[in-house]
């Protein structure tokens, strides 16, 4: 019966790490899918247009925002070298990387809300291997496992 | 008996269990190597960009400022203080060991 | 060039998780709340 109760726990500790992989996992594909839609974006664009955007135009990935109100004074000292800066805000500010940007702009699909049409699915799904494609079924019918559930 | 049983049922569900964490930090591993392999390769590096227009529409109505670093820059966030005049101050510190850091301001206005 | 101080959140280039970078937002909005 000790033995019993020692390999439940053991089973629910499996079950908690088993889902936060899974969360780690999807978060990963979504990273695959919105990157490489990206690029298949601006491919496309280009060859529309028959050329590349201005250099001056666009921002390399990777790249971090930090956003504020357009009301909040932002004091910047910059090293002669440019390696260390300090920005001072007056008002709160939030920061997001490259691939939160990226969902922002749709280029996941809103596979990471569970919100998917049929034919996003369809090439969401050619955007990562074959053995991931059950994750993004599972994702665009609203199996989305939040990390932050898990995390301490 | 019935708890003999239960045991052995427990045991064949964490062998289960064992296996299904192992297939997931295989795919974990593969996918990882296949996001580096993604971004760095040369053909794809050129089309990862997005547009200050992109951006915008996004974050309407924000300052936005982008920051472009070399791996290993260091961003760093201070616990915000209530500075001498009575208002909250928000600092972000960014370090680079190796190279310069490129930070651009777009506002669209 | 300013010292680390005590209490700040640190996020690294390529080498830290996203969970840094909303950790940070939630530290600047929970010093907002309070």
């Amino acid at each position: 019966a000790q033995e019993c109760q020692n390999l439940e726990l053991e089973k629910q500790r499996r079950i908690e790490r088993i889902k936060q992989k899974r969360a780690q996992l999807q978060e990963l594909i979504l990273q695959q899918i919105a990157f490489k839609n990206l690029v298949q974006r601006n491919q496309q664009t280009e060859e529309e247009r028959k050329s590349p955007p201005p250099r001056s135009s666009v921002i390399q990935l990777p790249f971090i925002l930090l956003n504020t109100s357009v009301r909040t004074v932002i004091d910047c000292s910059i090293s002669s070298d440019k390696c260390e800066y300090l920005f001072n805000f007056d008002n709160t500010f939030e920061i997001h990387d490259d691939i939160e940007v990226l969902k922002r702009m749709g280029m996941s699909f809103g596979l990471e809300y569970g919100k998917c049409t049929p034919e996003n699915l369809k090439t969401a799904k050619s955007l990562v291997p074959k053995s991931l494609e059950s994750y993004v079924t599972g994702m665009a019918d609203g199996q989305i496992l939040n990390q932050e559930q898990f995390t301490c | 008996k019935e708890v003999l049983d239960h045991l052995q049922r427990l045991k064949a569900q964490i062998e289960d269990l064992e296996i299904k964490e192992k297939e997931l930090d295989q795919q974990k591993c593969w996918l990882q190597q296949s996001i580096k392999n993604i971004s760095e390769d040369p053909t794809n590096s050129r089309f990862a960009y997005i547009t200050h227009e992109d951006l915008c529409n996004c974050f309407s109505g924000d300052t936005l400022l982008t920051v472009l670093a070399p791996s290993g820059t260091q961003l760093e966030v201070p616990v915000p203080e209530m500075g001498q005049n009575g208002q909250k101050k928000y600092q972000v510190n960014l370090r680079s060991q190796s190279g310069p850091i490129q930070v651009l301001l777009i506002n669209k206005e | 060039s300013c010292p680390s101080p005590a209490s700040a959140i640190t996020y690294k280039f390529n080498g830290s998780p996203s969970k840094n970078l909303q950790a940070i937002n939630s530290m600047i909005k929970q010093g907002e709340r309070m």
